[in-house]
């Protein structure tokens, strides 16, 4: 049962924490804004409200639980290179921290975080590369020549049969799973979007916004292009 | 050949901006702040100086021209809501933006973009997901019973190949392509990662630090954990 400690509550440091806290983690939450530590406290195993740049007080941590640090701070660069610098002295194994600049990356690395996130950088690439091929959502190459895509399906696919279109023999790819996504409505009236992969079948009719994951040359896999 | 506007060059807005002309697209940036315009006008189609709030000057922009804009101011709520308004206003077809909260996302919602993104909860969630699970980078699930997955290959395994290790029959899964990262060095002294992926041969030796993509049941994928 790994224990992560997070410094920074801000969206993403809080996200960090909630999602690690509802797949069973026990997480430490630290901030010095009063606001954030109230708004967390239930939903970790324990919230600090402390100045991760003071050094008593980040020897008052259960420092010998801790296996992974996050630090989320990131506007504050003096303070998120001194809580890495502290962490690393105080002998945590494990440091990853948000970086908002090659330069602080650099020197975070410099004074012992083990990896950096420049989310950012991410989130830009992540988005630009979603427009230019709107249609590809994931790409993962299996080999030189071979790739597997989710591909939303072609406008022209909707309403018919795996078998019908032949897809294997008129695109050579090879379709491994159809993903479908239902919404409903939850019961504050909200809408709760829910994906279904199913194994494909010959005679499974697609419908709109179907997601193919298929196998094929990523020549092949282009030429689907709606 | 599609054409991209992006409005606020902070990092994320750079980011997309610099990775849409990288893959060919035409790409005009805006920001209000000089220096960030005329270090990027080298890489894109065109850098305009200005205050994407001020409408004349909105419509001095070849808006027939655009099909994407996106609007990747984050701090000034104000100045992403009113561009977001005159986006809608003037025409432009598909909005994306960046929101830092849910009612900011609302609004942005309720005045004409199209689809929000808030990077902060998207890097915090992903962060979380890679620390919870850190021998799986990436799942795909193709049915009720069988997902995809990229796993950090076990200790054990090094130095072993395909064969000897008989995957399919003892873990009952299967592998269909090996991932190995190569750091090589570039002309400024810097590490260069260059991933490769691998069709998987019966007699070909795993090394540390390789990641195998493998299809089989969730059960059988986490029993490879370390
Ligand atoms: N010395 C410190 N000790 C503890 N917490 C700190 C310290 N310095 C900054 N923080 C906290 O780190 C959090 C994240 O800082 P940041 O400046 O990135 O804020 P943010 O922009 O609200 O975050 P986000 O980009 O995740 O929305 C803030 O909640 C802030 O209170
Ligand atoms: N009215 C406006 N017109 C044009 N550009 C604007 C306007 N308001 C803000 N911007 C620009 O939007 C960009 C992004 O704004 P933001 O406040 O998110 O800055 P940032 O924190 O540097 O960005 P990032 O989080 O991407 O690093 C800035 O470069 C800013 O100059």
């Amino acid at each position: 049962e790994k224990v992560f400690a997070v410094f920074g509550l801000g969206t993403f440091g809080y996200e960090v924490c909630t999602v690690l806290s509802s797949k069973g983690a026990k997480v430490i939450a630290v901030d010095n804004q009063n606001k954030l530590v109230e708004r967390i406290k239930d939903d970790v195993t324990q919230a600090i409200l402390m100045d991760s740049t003071d050094e008593e007080l980040m020897m008052s941590l259960p420092l010998e639980d801790i296996d992974i640090a996050v630090i989320a701070i990131g506007d504050n660069i003096e303070a998120s290179i001194i809580t890495a610098a502290l962490l690393k002295k105080l002998g945590i194994p494990y440091i990853i921290a948000r970086a908002i600049s090659d330069i602080h990356g650099q020197v975070m690395k410099q004074v012992g975080a083990n990896e950096i996130i420049n989310i950012e950088i991410e989130q830009g690439r992540r988005i630009a590369n979603k427009l230019i091929a709107p249609f590809i959502l994931d790409h993962i190459p299996l080999s030189a020549n071979q790739s597997l895509a989710e591909i939303r399906i072609p406008k022209d696919f909707v309403g018919k049969s795996l078998h019908q279109l032949d897809i294997r023999k008129k695109y050579n790819i090879n379709v491994l799973s159809i993903k479908r996504t239902k919404t409903s409505i939850d019961d504050h009236g909200n809408p709760v979007k829910e994906e279904t992969a199913l194994s494909p079948k010959p005679n499974d009719i697609l419908k709109e916004n179907d997601i193919i994951v298929v196998i094929g040359t990523d020549k092949d896999i282009d030429k689907l292009k709606k």
